[in-house]
């Protein structure tokens, strides 16, 4: 079974910002 | 034909051919030399102060008569290809040929540093003792383990009434000393300069008083300094620069005047001079063609049992360790490129949400991954897991 690739979007970066990468 | 290489581009120990260094260079032609008295005959020792150049000996009344030239005379107005590069020049022989009788007393007498001093080669008088303080040569050679002057019999006159002085540095050298593994025997056979002193005359008699009142001449004809440019074993011949200085054709790796160091990427070992037995070349670091720069390393050469001890500096092409043979950190070897091609090491390209660093394995690629990812760059859920909204936890269980 072939997974999808991590969907960046679906990420709730709320609590997170200083993890968030740049784009 | 290289006589540096064998057929099968090996490396081997080569020298210029044989050359007459005399030839081509500027002198006089026959000099007249005024009758020299006993005086100060003794003098002769490691730089003596004996003249830097010859004096002028239409006016020496009372100094022997001294035939001197320079093999390495940058400023000589030749550029004759047989003379000696500056650093130096290895003697074979000497030979003088007088259209007169010859001198009973000569002595012959190098430099090494183009004519600041001067130290013997040898002597050639009946007179050992009185002329020169020395005893005469032994049958078999200096006594010592090194080669030194010694006190020959005087040249030889020959029927025509000329005569001949011939020297051979072996004359002075142990018998069984070997050029090429005798530091010693090196340094006896390298001269920039020579210089020929001659000393009382046979043809008037044995008085003190006759030699100093009467003017006295010797001629000669024919001077040969045999000898090679003096390159270590790691140039076939030599060449001009550009300042008009000789210089070896250095191979072997080896660069300078003398071919005497190794060129800057070739230090992967000492430099060496070369033998008839082992060439002894300058050895390219080892740095799969992502270094320009390298140095030796002694203690890397000892511990490699004396055969590699060259580190490459600045490795590029996100290559690291002393060969340039493993990736930086963040970047993998790609097994489908040669070690040596450019693109040989790849990012890690690790998730930067799946992964739980930037590190990946240096061999194999893989990123390491956080529970439940997976992929070589952990940018996938495993199977049974599923994509939350959490960066902390990209994937969790599936319910």
């Amino acid at each position: 079974e072939v997974m999808p690739t991590l969907d960046m979007a679906l990420f709730d970066w709320t609590d997170y910002e200083d993890l968030k990468p740049e784009v | 034909a290289d006589p540096c290489h064998d057929e099968g581009g090996a490396p081997r120990g080569c020298v210029p051919g044989l050359v007459n260094a005399a030839l081509g260079r500027e002198g006089a032609g026959v000099q007249h030399v005024r009758a020299a008295g006993h005086a100060g005959l003794r003098r002769f020792g490691p730089a003596a102060g004996t003249p830097r150049r010859p004096p002028d000996l239409r006016r020496g009344h009372h100094k022997p008569g001294v035939l001197a030239f320079g093999l390495a005379d940058a400023s000589a107005p030749q550029r004759d290809p047989h003379s000696a590069p500056r650093q130096g020049f290895e003697l074979v022989f000497v030979s003088l040929r007088f259209c007169s009788a010859p001198p009973t007393s000569v002595a012959l007498l190098k430099s090494q540093d183009h004519g600041r001093s001067w130290t013997p080669l040898g002597f050639f008088s009946s007179r050992c003792g009185l002329d020169y303080g020395r005893v005469p040569a032994p049958a078999d050679g200096p006594a010592g383990l090194g080669p030194e002057a010694l006190c020959f019999p005087e040249p030889q006159a020959q029927p025509d009434g000329g005569g001949l002085l011939a020297f051979s540095v072996q004359d002075g050298s142990p018998p069984g000393l070997d050029l090429d593994s005798s530091p010693v025997l090196q340094d006896w056979v390298t001269a920039t300069d020579i210089q020929v002193v001659l000393t009382r005359p046979t043809m008037l008699g044995d008085t003190r008083d006759a030699m100093a009142m009467v003017p006295y001449s010797y001629s000669a004809t024919e001077l040969q300094v045999g000898g090679r440019c003096k390159c270590n074993g790691h140039a076939a011949r030599c060449l001009l620069d550009s300042q008009g200085h000789m210089i070896c054709d250095c191979r072997h790796g080896t660069e300078g005047p003398d071919c005497g160091r190794c060129k800057p990427f070739y230090c992967d070992r000492p430099w060496q001079r070369a033998t008839a037995r082992e060439a002894h070349a300058c050895l390219a670091c080892s740095c799969n063609g992502h270094a320009r720069r390298c140095r030796f390393n002694m203690e890397l050469y000892r511990l490699s049992g004396r055969r590699s001890g060259g580190v490459c500096l600045n490795c590029r092409h996100n290559t690291a360790g002393r060969h340039c043979h493993y990736c930086q950190e963040g970047f993998y070897r790609d097994p489908g490129r040669a070690l040596s091609d450019r693109r040989a090491c790849r990012a890690c390209d690790c998730h930067p949400v799946g992964a739980a660093g930037k590190t990946c394995n240096q061999t194999t690629g893989q990123c390491p991954c956080k529970d439940g990812v997976t992929g070589l760059t952990c940018n996938r859920c495993a199977p049974g897991f599923q994509q939350s909204r959490s960066p902390v936890a990209p994937c969790v269980k599936t319910p």
